[in-house]
This record gives structure tokens, sequence and C-alpha cells, in this order.
């Protein structure tokens, strides 16, 4: 474990938490895609098959119950609670994610890590998570107004990626010397399909202004 | 095993 990648999971964490903060603080999801959470939990599942298998370290077997568990209850809160699910911004999130499957799925059988089922989930997931965020920013251009906690939660989930390519620079010259190309290819995409968003998210953070992306 | 220093990463 080295400061970036621990880092990296910190962010992530605390994206979630801003998130579930946002959602039981304000009662509500306005401005948030269920469409992108969804495809978290498909993340997650498809990437943490071994999580009865594999035991890494205590801290690796949380953090990944809390990642599931946490983007199982965000999907239940925008679908199943009365009042939360009042407030989901079902017109404008229009995305059709269910499209981003196939692709992913296809490309982690042409380019798995190794050819076996859990390590074709895994790449799945790898490709997955790349895209993921999709529905989400297509959602902000539509909203007039993204309250702060939205516009943090986004900048959280795109800066704990960007973490964790320099956790893998860092790895490359300290300890494996290997390339690993179908983490750090998606890794990067994911990351630069945030770039618009950092931009505006900083440009509205510096001026103090209301964050806006333009349509 | 090699992946194994994929798969200790989240």
């Amino acid at each position: 474990m080295n400061i970036f990648r621990l880092a990296g999971d910190m962010t992530h964490l605390l994206s979630i938490v801003v998130l579930l903060l946002k959602i039981r603080t304000t009662k509500s999801c306005a401005g948030i895609s269920l469409k992108t959470q969804e495809l978290y939990v498909i993340v997650f599942i498809t990437r943490y098959l071994d999580l009865f298998t594999r035991y890494v370290s205590f801290y690796n077997t949380a953090m990944k119950l809390v990642f599931i568990g946490t983007s199982v209850a965000i999907v239940w809160y925008m679908r199943l609670h009365k009042v939360v699910k009042q407030t989901y911004s079902r017109d404008e999130d229009t995305f059709k994610h269910y499209l981003l499957i196939p692709p992913c799925f296809i490309l982690a059988l042409l380019i798995p890590l190794e050819f076996t089922v859990t390590e074709i989930l895994w790449s799945f997931s790898i490709y997955l998570e790349a895209v993921a965020i999709l529905p989400q920013l297509l959602l902000l251009q539509r909203s007039s107004n993204i309250d702060n906690l939205t516009g943090s939660y986004v900048f959280l989930l795109g800066a704990y990626r960007a973490l964790y390519i320099v956790n893998w620079v860092y790895r490359f010259f300290t300890e494996t010397h290997k390339i690993r190309w179908i983490p750090w290819i998606s890794g990067l995409v994911q990351t630069a399909l945030y770039a618009d968003f950092f931009y505006y998210y900083i440009k509205s953070w510096k001026n103090h202004e209301k964050l806006r992306l333009p349509a | 095993e090699e992946d194994d220093e994929m798969h200790d990463e989240l």
C-alpha cells in the first residue's frame, strides 16, 4: 500500500460519503444519475467476486464490503425510498446505460487479464467503471442548477482514479516494473472523461460562482 | 502469481 493508493481509496470513500450525506440530509437525489449508480453496483459486484475466496487484508475486505454495501444502499434510496425517489430527475437521466454493458463485456472476452470467469468479469468491471460516469456527466450538463454536494461528489469520484494512476506509476517504478494495460488504459480513459468537468468545477470554485456545464 | 499484485487493489 502506498500513499497514492490510500489517498485514492479515501477519496473514493469520501465521494460516497458525500453522496450519502446529500441524499440523507436533503432527502433528495436531484441531479444524481440512478443509471450511473446502478452501473457502479455492477462494477463492484463483478470486481469483488473474490471477496470470499481471496483474502488480501482486513482493509481490502472491509473496503470491498463498504463499496458494495453503499452502492446498493444508494440505488435502494433512489428507487425505493418513499421520499427520495420522488426527487429523482427521471426525465433528464436518459442515457441508455445498458448499451454500455455489451461492448465492455465483449472487450473483456477479447482482452481479459486471464481467460477465466473471474478474470473476465474483473476485466469487464474495469472497462465498465471507465464509462460508468457517462450518464452522470450527461445529467449534469442538463441540470440547470448543480448543488455543491453533487459537484463535490463527481469531483471526488474523478479525483480517486487520477490518484490511482499516480499509484500505478509509483508501483511500476518501485515494485513491479510491469505494464498493466487493462487498468491503466481504462483508468486514463475514465479520468479523461472528467477533464471537461474538472475544468468547469475548478473554474467555478476559483471564481466563487455556481457550477454550470455547457450543454 | 503476478496477478495478485493486480488484485490487491480495490
